[in-house]
């Protein structure tokens, strides 16, 4: 799965993913990717989301408006998708079963995984591009 | 007057020794990635900046997604992709998609052009024929040779992210 959030310079927040899915998925097999709210999630003034993991669980926690409720609430960006991924791996007691990136509307970078690997990047006006593939990098 | 930034993944997961051999391949691809989005970022929206990154990465074949699409159980590539849009809430996406490489372009499409959220399968296959996106051509060697490494491990039952499918799975080959 590969996404991207980003915020341009009139504020407006936007989210995309795409993915091929789960190896060896049954055929017609849809995970989070095109579910609003699960797979992506992008609200003006709040947050912009994109997952990626075990679709399967991400629907079924619906975890990218799970971070907006908490960016809506007052919380960080960083703070949300660290709590997100904490309650995921929690509930369903999985390792290695999802990352997020998001934006909020000031430009604050919100990336958390519990995957060994979480392929990343980002570039601003001020800042990047930094790019890094494994989580501990 | 907001500051511009664009953020990309290129998927999450347990650590596989490819990984090391693709690096390269892949840190190039986050690149090209970030530098298309950030290009559009500069000179239109958000929705552009997010479409044009995750299009590059479907284009590289490297990752899972587009042209490196992961293979179903019967070795077809189906792609699901979406868009969201904050101003308004517009949203577009597309599931089992196997005409287009190209599905993150095909969900803006669903968003833009038709009045529903959400395209599957043959409808979305149509579509994507209709508006001429670029036709998907065959999964590459690298890809297929995974697919029978994969296929064996199920033989052997130990395929780490089967609980159920063995019993259903057995029905979709004839022997």
């Amino acid at each position: 799965t590969v996404g991207a959030v980003a915020i341009d310079k009139e504020g407006n927040l936007s989210a995309a993913t795409s993915t091929g899915g789960l190896w060896l998925k049954l055929p017609g097999r849809v995970g989070d990717t095109p579910l609003p709210g699960a797979g992506v999630y992008a609200e003006n003034g709040v947050v912009a989301v994109s997952a990626t993991g075990i679709g399967e669980l991400i629907a079924r926690y619906l975890a990218s408006v799970k971070v907006a409720f908490k960016v809506k609430s007052g919380l960080i960006v960083e703070k949300a998708v660290e709590e997100v991924v904490g309650e995921i791996t929690k509930l369903f007691g999985q390792e290695n079963s999802i990352g997020l990136i998001a934006l909020d509307s000031h430009g604050r970078i919100g990336l958390a995984t519990n995957c060994e690997v979480f392929i990343r990047g980002f570039i601003s006006t001020e800042k990047g591009p930094m790019i890094a593939l494994l989580a501990n990098e | 007057m907001s500051k511009e930034v664009l953020v990309i993944h290129g998927g999450a997961g347990r650590y596989r020794q490819s990984l090391q051999e693709e690096r390269k391949e892949i840190e190039k691809t986050l690149r090209g990635a970030l530098e298309d989005g950030f290009k559009a970022l500069k000179s239109g929206s958000s929705l552009d900046a997010v479409e044009e990154a995750v299009k590059a990465m479907e284009a590289s074949g490297i990752l899972n997604a587009g042209k490196g699409a992961a293979l179903n159980l019967l070795g077809e590539q189906e792609r699901d992709a979406s868009v969201m849009f904050g101003k308004n809430l517009s949203f577009g996406a597309v599931a089992s998609v196997k005409y287009t490489w190209n599905a993150v372009t095909l969900a803006r499409r669903v968003m833009e052009k038709t009045d529903h959220v959400f395209l599957v399968g043959s409808g979305a296959d149509k579509l994507a024929e209709i508006l001429g996106l670029d036709p998907a051509g065959k999964p590459s060697n690298r890809l297929q040779e995974r697919y029978v490494e994969l296929i064996k491990m199920v033989g052997e039952k130990d395929y780490e992210l089967w609980r159920k499918n063995f019993e259903v799975a057995k029905h979709f080959f004839s022997d």
